[in-house]
C-alpha cells in the first residue's frame, strides 16, 4: 500500500502570470514526481500540490527563489489518511 | 439498510454495492439496480434507476466519481440515491418530475479506481487499465471521451494523471456509459459530480468558445448554485470549463453536449483547499445536502423545459 509520510499538500495563491509559468515548468518536472491537485491556470484560482517528503526541499527552495508565496495545507498527509482509514474501520465495526 | 446505513462516513465499493441492493428492496416501485457493463478489472459496473414507469421516458442522468480519489463525489452519489427515494411521494416536485422523466444515477463510475483508492493508493485518480509499452497504468477518464479528443489540457503520456488514452472511448469505464446514452437516446440532462474546488461548470472544455446554449446554461447554473449556497453559504464559481478551470479536451460534458444533451453540467464539490481530496467525512452529509438544492433546481428546470 502506498503511503505519504511526510507528504505535504502546499498551496500557492499565484500573483502573476509570470508565476503561473514557473509553475507550469515546476508541473512538467516529472523529476520531483508532484502531484497537482489544483493546476496554475490563473491569478483568481490557487494551486495545490503534493509534494513528496524527498522533494520538499527543493521545491520549496524553487519557490521562495522566485519569490512564490506559499502556504502549507496539510502539513503530512500520511496523518490525515491514517484518521480517515481508522475511522473507515471504526463506522464498519458499528455498523455490524 | 439505509435506517442503518451511515451516510457520514466512507464506504468501499462492495458495502456500497451491497446497500444499493437494500434501497432497491426498499423502493421495489421506483428503483431498479442496471448493470451497463463490466470494469477492465471485471467488477460489475451498476446504474441505479429511478423511474414510475415507462421506457426510454425524458431521463436525467447523474454519475459521480469518474476520479476515483475524489471520495466526497461518491458518498454524495450514495446520500442523493437515498434522498431520491425517500422524497419520492412526499416531495410535490420531485415527485412530479418522476412522474415523467427517469433518472439515473451512476454511484461509482470508476469502480477499479475507486477499490485501488481504498487498498492501494488513496491518491489514485485514473482507470487501471494496462497501457501497452509503459509501466505506468490507467487513463484519465474524463479525458478519454470523444469530444476534441487528444487536444489541449490532456496528456499524451500514460504516466500522466490527464493521460487521455490510445483513443477515444478505449476505456471500458466511459464506453458502457457512452453506449448506455447512444442507446437510450432520450436523456435531457447530463450530470457528472467531481470534486474539489467549489464549482458548478458547463461546455466547453476542450474548447474556449462559447457553447451554443452558453447563456442559458449560465442562467441555470447561477440559480443552482444559488440554491446550494443558501444552505451553509458554501460559495461556487459558474462558468464553462474551459473559462473557469482551464482548457481541458476529452471532458463527459463535451461529449454529452455536443450529442444534444443540452443540459450538461459539472459539478466539483467542497472544498476550498483545506483538504482537498481527504475531506473529512463530517463534511458528506453537509455537502450531499447543498448539492442536493442545486440538483434538484437543475432537475426542475430541466423538467419544465422540453426541448
Amino acid at each position: 500500500e502506498k503511503v505519504f509520510i511526510g507528504d505535504q499538500v502546499i498551496r500557492v495563491n499565484v500573483e502573476s502570470e509570470e508565476q503561473i509559468l514557473l509553475l507550469r515548468a515546476l508541473e512538467q518536472d516529472t523529476y520531483w514526481d508532484l502531484d497537482f491537485w489544483l493546476h496554475p491556470v490563473n491569478t483568481e484560482v490557487p494551486v495545490d500540490i503534493r509534494v513528496p517528503s524527498s522533494s520538499l526541499y527543493a521545491v520549496k527552495d524553487y519557490l521562495r527563489a522566485h519569490n512564490i508565496q506559499f502556504s502549507v495545507m496539510i502539513s503530512n498527509l500520511q496523518e490525515l489518511l491514517d484518521e480517515e482509514k481508522a475511522e473507515m474501520e471504526e463506522n464498519n465495526m458499528s455498523e455490524r | 439498510s439505509s435506517k442503518s446505513f451511515n451516510f457520514g462516513a466512507y464506504h468501499s465499493l462492495e458495502t456500497i454495492y451491497s446497500w444499493m441492493d437494500g434501497l432497491v428492496a426498499a423502493h421495489p416501485n421506483l428503483v431498479t439496480k442496471e448493470q451497463i457493463g463490466t470494469s477492465y478489472e471485471g467488477r460489475p459496473m451498476y446504474v441505479l434507476k429511478f423511474s414510475t414507469g415507462g421506457d426510454k421516458r425524458p431521463a436525467i442522468w447523474v454519475d459521480s466519481g469518474i476520479h476515483s480519489r475524489e471520495w466526497v463525489s461518491q458518498a454524495t452519489g450514495v446520500w442523493t440515491a437515498n434522498q431520491i427515494a425517500s422524497d419520492y411521494g412526499t416531495d410535490a416536485s420531485l415527485t412530479s418530475l418522476l412522474k415523467t422523466m427517469d433518472i439515473y444515477l451512476l454511484i461509482l463510475a470508476n469502480p477499479d479506481g475507486y477499490v485501488h483508492s481504498h487498498t492501494s493508493d488513496r491518491m489514485w485518480r485514473k482507470t487501471r487499465s494496462k497501457n501497452p509499452g509503459s509501466m505506468c497504468r490507467g487513463v484519465d477518464p474524463n479525458r478519454n471521451w470523444d469530444a476534441g479528443f487528444g487536444g489541449p489540457g490532456a496528456s499524451t503520456n500514460p504516466c500522466s494523471d490527464s493521460y487521455h488514452g490510445p483513443s477515444p472511448h478505449s476505456e471500458i469505464e466511459v464506453k458502457n456509459v457512452v453506449n448506455l446514452v447512444k442507446n437510450h437516446g432520450n436523456f435531457k440532462s447530463f450530470i457528472s459530480i467531481h470534486a474539489y474546488s467549489q464549482l458548478l461548470m458547463y461546455p466547453y472544455g476542450y474548447t474556449c468558445t462559447d457553447a451554443l446554449h452558453a447563456a442559458e446554461l449560465d442562467s441555470v447554473g447561477r440559480s443552482a448554485v444559488q440554491k446550494l449556497s443558501s444552505l451553509h453559504g458554501t460559495t461556487y464559481k459558474v462558468g464553462s470549463i474551459c473559462k473557469i478551470i482551464y482548457q481541458a479536451s476529452g471532458g463527459s460534458i463535451d461529449w454529452t453536449y455536443n450529442l444534444g444533451i443540452k443540459y450538461s453540467f459539472a459539478f466539483e464539490l467542497r472544498d476550498t483547499g483545506r483538504y482537498g481530496f481527504i475531506l473529512p467525512a463530517n463534511q458528506i452529509i453537509p455537502t450531499a445536502s447543498e448539492t442536493w438544492l442545486a440538483l434538484k433546481d437543475i432537475m426542475e428546470y430541466v423538467r419544465d423545459h422540453s426541448y
